[in-house]
């Protein structure tokens, strides 16, 4: 609002001087000779004065670079290959005095110079929401989608001004893509995949930034992913623009599995919190990372013994707070207290309430249940620690108390999000992997009621029938399951209740043995 | 159900299927050889 | 046995439901992820060359931006006495070379209808360039194929080899039709 009088006019003179000056061959190397001399043009004509001033000059030229966009996106006649020329011979030029004005404001002061980033960041995503909602399906992604992808590139040129600063300049952009994420953007959501899982960006996110800083912005950045297309893929509704989506985000994940399998590891959790049941592939491929270190031994190994792997008494990393997403405080309270000693006694004929809710598409708190279910599987295994984890050592427990009651007195769709939750855990060889594979047999062994051995079943089943890849915990539970006489798995009528289950089972169980 | 805010999302995703970004957007300008894409026979190699 | 959604059979029909409805299929049974044009077995990283979420293959080496010293970037000064492209100018192995790295591209039909033009024929199922070797006769003519010594080009080993070939007409790929529209330079 109230931009000052002729502020307009100067911007634009001042942003087609810039435009013409950048692709001069005498614009120097790297632009920076006809930058000093923009740079007193700038002064001259009082927009580095103020801040207000400063904020006003970004906000116009953003503007008046998206318009550009837009009128050469409606001409007609027009090759793509030509409409982007046109644009990008201002956007690259734009960009290019960013970079400039990040570079060398503040002397050395790193302050400035990041501070200045992310106000550009923020008024170019405030424009980008603007435009947004004013034009609803007619938006284009295009100027944005090139502005952010070569600022970043500009960004991350290998300088030691820009070295000495580059973790701030990653967090600015992480931060802005946040803010951007498909929920809050729809319209730019392909564009923003483009730009999360461009190589300049992963690889410094995920790879050159040290000791893995980068690491939890981008688990945010995917969370924000599967969010906007949870609801979509819930519902099994797969139109071809959510397909589209979908399938790109699988391609980003084969990229982590096969680049930064560690990553998938120490986030799944988070990930698994937020991808609805039923997207069973996306989730095994998230379950199926091991670290790059680890040699899995063939599931298919006659007699394996799996308290014997070397790995199988580590517990993995789990970056997620898990006590903090047990709420209310109070229920926290009640559960600590009853796996100490199993008090109160009220504590597990509540329990179904407690983890019942409201949310939109669901009846329960399923961030809860999986919380839950993680929380009491990692306070049992340091007990377990001398006697070794096996089904015969995890009960009696409070801990398997609590399994138990969950299993018999939880509906149809509790105990499934019940027993997913166990599964999820069902991964690498590590000290979870194996907790829960002998829980989740206890209470197959131990039901005393069919449904609670199908929905066992249903859970183990459905994840195996899908594509690969398969995690190995999955395997070699379902091994165990269908091997071990003790269960007496094929006596169950499930197995036979329809022709393609039999042979499903059939063929499941000839590729196990 | 999905909720109002999913449909909006929706709508706005299926607008912007229309006009989704070119792999040549995230790349240096090519004045003297710029990609060019177009239908070639499925019988051409592609990669 | 369960009879909602959450059972056995409720499995079976949603199995049941996206054998009907191709949208579904890509929840269950999901997709062969070895098809989504990622070389999965790849020794080295597949982020450095990945060109985009919604590309069917990798980074043509040539898209794969670098920073290099700015005196490197010529183009701006020396744009206007670059000659034009012209291919008939060119020899066969830059149009070999421009064929095969240029998939999916306006230049890669340029590069095959110059081939075209100077009597090479792509075999569309051995997916090879080949021609008649000069010098041999061709035997077996009849109004469907020929037999002959042909020189096919080895795109993997970047050599011609010549051998004999029993040679389908109708195999051979027609003159390449370059889309007017597109072309720029």
């Amino acid at each position: 609002f109230d931009d000052p009088a002729g502020l307009h006019e100067k911007t634009e003179f001042l942003l087609r001087e810039w435009v013409n000056m950048y692709h001069s061959p005498q614009a120097g190397r790297d632009s920076f000779k006809a930058f000093n001399a923009f740079v007193q043009q700038m002064h001259t004509q009082g927009i580095l004065k103020t801040d207000d001033l400063i904020t006003r000059f970004f906000r116009l030229c953003t503007e008046m670079c998206v318009d550009l966009c837009y009128r050469a996106l409606s001409e007609a006649g027009q090759s793509q290959t030509m409409i982007r020329a046109k644009c990008f011979h201002t956007l690259d030029a734009f960009v290019r005095l960013i970079a400039l004005l990040v570079k060398h404001s503040g002397d050395t002061n790193t302050v400035t110079k990041i501070n200045l980033l992310n106000k550009v960041l923020g008024i170019m995503a405030g424009v980008l929401l603007q435009d947004h909602e004013v034009r609803f399906a007619e938006f284009q992604q295009l100027p944005y989608h090139r502005i952010f992808i070569m600022l970043f590139i500009e960004l991350n040129a290998p300088e030691p001004i820009l070295e000495a600063i580059n973790f701030e300049v990653l967090t600015a952009f992480c931060h802005v893509f946040h803010i951007l994420r498909p929920a809050k953007a729809p319209g730019f959501a392909y564009a923003w995949l483009e730009l999360i899982s461009h190589r300049v960006f992963i690889g410094r996110l995920l790879a050159l930034t040290p000791n893995q800083r980068g690491w939890g912005f981008y688990a945010q950045l995917l969370v924000d992913l599967f969010k906007i297309l949870a609801p979509f893929l819930r519902n099994a509704d797969m139109t071809k623009p959510v397909q589209l989506l979908y399938k790109g985000t699988l391609r980003v994940l084969l990229v982590l599995l096969h680049d930064f399998p560690e990553f998938l590891c120490d986030y799944h959790y988070a990930f698994c919190d937020v991808i609805p049941p039923n997207c069973i592939q996306m989730r095994n491929l998230i379950l199926s990372a091991f670290p790059r270190t680890m040699r899995l031994p063939d599931p298919f190994t006659v007699n394996l013994v799996v308290e014997h792997l070397p790995d199988i008494n580590k517990a993995p990393r789990i970056l997620t707070n898990i006590v903090s997403l047990i709420q209310p405080a109070s229920f926290k309270k009640d559960l600590d207290s009853y796996l100490k000693s199993r008090a109160p006694i009220t504590f597990l004929s509540e329990l179904k309430s407690n983890l019942q809710a409201n949310p939109q598409g669901s009846r329960y708190d399923i961030p809860l249940i999986n919380a839950l279910v993680l929380y009491v599987g990692t306070q049992a295994i340091p007990l377990l620690q001398t006697k070794g984890v096996s089904m015969s050592t995890i009960a009696p427990s409070s801990h398997m108390d609590i399994f138990e009651n969950l299993a018999v007195n939880l509906d149809t769709e509790g105990r499934y999000l019940f027993l997913t939750a166990i599964a999820n855990q069902l991964r690498y060889p590590n000290s979870h992997t194996h907790y829960f594979s002998c829980a989740l047999l206890y209470l197959f062994r131990q039901a005393n009621d069919q449904t609670i051995q199908e929905l066992i079943t249903r859970v183990l089943l459905e994840r195996l029938i899908v594509n690969r890849p398969h995690p190995w915990g999955l395997l070699i539970t379902f091994i165990e399951l269908i091997k071990n006489q003790n269960f007496k798995f094929w006596d169950h009528e499930f197995v036979r209740c329809a022709p393609e289950i039999e042979k499903l089972f059939e063929n499941v169980a000839r590729s196990c043995y | 159900q999905l909720t109002k805010d999913q449909h909006y999302q929706l709508s706005n995703l299926e607008a912007a299927y229309h006009h989704l970004p070119h792999p040549s957007d995230s790349e240096r300008m090519r004045h003297f050889l710029p990609r060019n894409p177009c239908p070639t026979p499925t019988y051409y190699p592609s990669a | 046995m369960v009879m909602d959604q959450f059972g056995i059979v409720g499995l079976l029909s949603f199995i049941r439901a996206a054998e009907q409805d191709a949208n579904m299929v890509a929840l269950a049974p999901g997709i062969d992820l070895t098809t989504l044009g990622l070389n999965l077995n790849s020794p080295e990283n597949l982020y450095s060359m990945f060109q985009s979420p919604f590309a069917e293959s990798a980074c043509r080496p040539q898209d794969i931006d670098y920073h290099v010293p700015a005196e490197y970037l010529t183009n701006m000064f020396i744009r206007d006495k670059l000659a034009p492209i012209k291919l008939n100018r060119y020899s066969e192995d830059l149009l070999f070379y421009l064929f095969y790295m240029n998939g999916g591209d306006v230049l890669q039909l340029a590069a095959a209808a110059e081939l075209y033009s100077r009597d090479w024929r792509y075999h569309k199922e051995e997916r090879v360039w080949l021609t008649r070797a000069p010098q041999y006769e061709v035997f077996g003519k009849t109004s469907t194929s020929e037999r002959g010594t042909y020189i096919f080009f080895d795109a993997n080993n970047w050599r011609r080899n010549a051998k004999e070939f029993h040679l389908e007409y109708d195999k051979l790929e027609e003159r390449p039709v370059i889309p007017s529209y597109s072309f720029n330079q």
